[in-house]
């Protein structure tokens, strides 16, 4: 039985891409097959997983227009249990395109059908808004994985955001749940750090995941090299972290 | 001559906010009256000044929709020479109520005649979108600031913000011009970091400040104290480096 789950903050830069991408791998490395598709024109996870985005002829984009069947854009990636959907700039336009078809937050959702029950996972990468395309994610998908940078304004945007998810649970789809949140940018060496863990898992509890990404600069570099950094750097505190939270995904999936 | 330079990037977590503050409260300390305008309805530049953003009466949501003068907004702050105009999620719905408001692009400009000569500088942060908030700041300026993180997709989304900034010379204030590109957030300890600074400088020269803000735990503690750095540790690098950028913005002015 598949899980979807969306990776979403309105936020820029708090590591849902870093995200979508290791934590993809690191399940597919355990043996789970996985499907990763990239909603954000800006595509930094496709890039991330190392393809040239401009030269993708097929991506969500056409996908979600009817240009194409959904399986004509699945790619396969240096993982073997790890497919693509992509994404490039074609897909800025999309929310006004598709702004007038009936059902338009169920595109995604429908077109998933069709190649869902070929995996145990499907993730999908947000852009840093809560317009169309992130509402597409959120009514076709199981749960969602909130990521929060380890910051003093790490909490801001959060009613925000779990008033969307609020409103599609309410309105669009009633099993969407809360997968979890996931603490990123982890400073060892700083009280903030510290001191942000604390008060989100004390508004949070159980729903923060034990697992927190250290920032490490491995993180930062594998995208330049087209890799995830289990691929690209195995034994860095940032793979070994994300391969745990993969764990922990799966474990939560046993419940 | 009043200096008015908008702080923009599209992108989220960039150091807008950091930047605006702690360099309004470099370029006060240096002696230069100096106008700090929140423009964003999460107000991180508000309270990074120790406000508590809903108590505030007048807000530039106020002055911009007339509901008062813009002086009436004015605050003042721990430092004798910084003033702040407030923001607070009142702004939220500007956007929306300005759209049908005749020349709409030139509200802050026209609103900020009345009192810019009182200031040698007027800062102002922006959120991290291009639309009618951000529009109105570029059409206030005379010059833009952008914010760059040491990251591997540092230049993401650069050329959309170019246009934009062109766009705007083009149609609404010829006189716009580009202050200079400030790489923020660089980490000593990578590589990662001075290639992307090299990067930045290969394309735009002469445009990227010599000064580079360094990652600092301390940036990153002042706003939950409600302090500017230079206020909460001033021999800190990142408290440093904007007295250093200061020094640099106010002799780029002087030339
Ligand atoms: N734990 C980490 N350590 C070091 N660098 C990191 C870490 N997590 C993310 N980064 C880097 O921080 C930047 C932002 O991360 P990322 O792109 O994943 O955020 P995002 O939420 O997807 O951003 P956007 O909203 O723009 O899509 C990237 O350059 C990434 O490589
Ligand atoms: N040089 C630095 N060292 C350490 N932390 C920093 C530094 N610069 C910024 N930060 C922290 O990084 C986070 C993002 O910075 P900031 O809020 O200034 O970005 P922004 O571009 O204004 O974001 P937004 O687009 O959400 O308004 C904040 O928590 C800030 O305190
Ligand atoms: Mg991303
Ligand atoms: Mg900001």
């Amino acid at each position: 039985m598949v899980k979807k789950i969306t990776i979403v903050n309105q936020k820029g830069g708090v590591g849902k891409t870093t995200t979508a991408v290791n934590l993809s791998a690191s399940l597919a490395v355990l043996g789970k097959k996985t499907l990763l598709i990239d909603t954000d024109p800006q595509g930094n996870a496709t890039s991330g997983l190392g393809f040239v985005k401009h030269e993708l002829k097929f991506t969500i984009y056409e996908v979600l227009t009817g240009q194409c069947d959904i399986e004509e854009a699945i790619l396969n990636t240096d993982i073997e249990d790890l497919h693509l959907i992509g994404a490039n700039v074609n897909l800025a336009g999309a929310t006004v395109e598709l702004v007038d078809v009936p059902d338009r937050e169920f595109i995604l959702k429908n077109k998933l059908r069709k190649v869902e029950d070929d995996y145990e996972y499907i993730l999908i990468d947000s852009p840093p808004s809560l317009g169309l395309i992130t509402i597409n994610n959120l009514v076709a998908s199981d749960s969602v994985l909130i990521p929060l940078q380890c910051e003093y304004y790490a909490l801001e945007g959060m009613s925000e955001l779990l008033d969307t998810i609020y409103l599609v649970q309410k309105n669009l789809n009633p099993h969407l749940k809360l997968e979890g949140i996931l603490m990123t940018m982890f400073d060892r060496r700083t009280n903030l750090s510290k001191q942000v863990v604390e008060e989100v898992r004390s508004y949070f509890g159980e729903k923060v995941y034990k697992t927190v990404i250290p920032r490490n600069v491995k993180l930062g570099e594998a995208p330049s090299f087209g890799k995830p950094v289990v691929l690209y750097a195995p034994s860095a505190s940032g793979a070994q972290a994300y391969l745990e939270l993969a764990k922990e995904v799966i474990a939560h999936g046993e419940e």
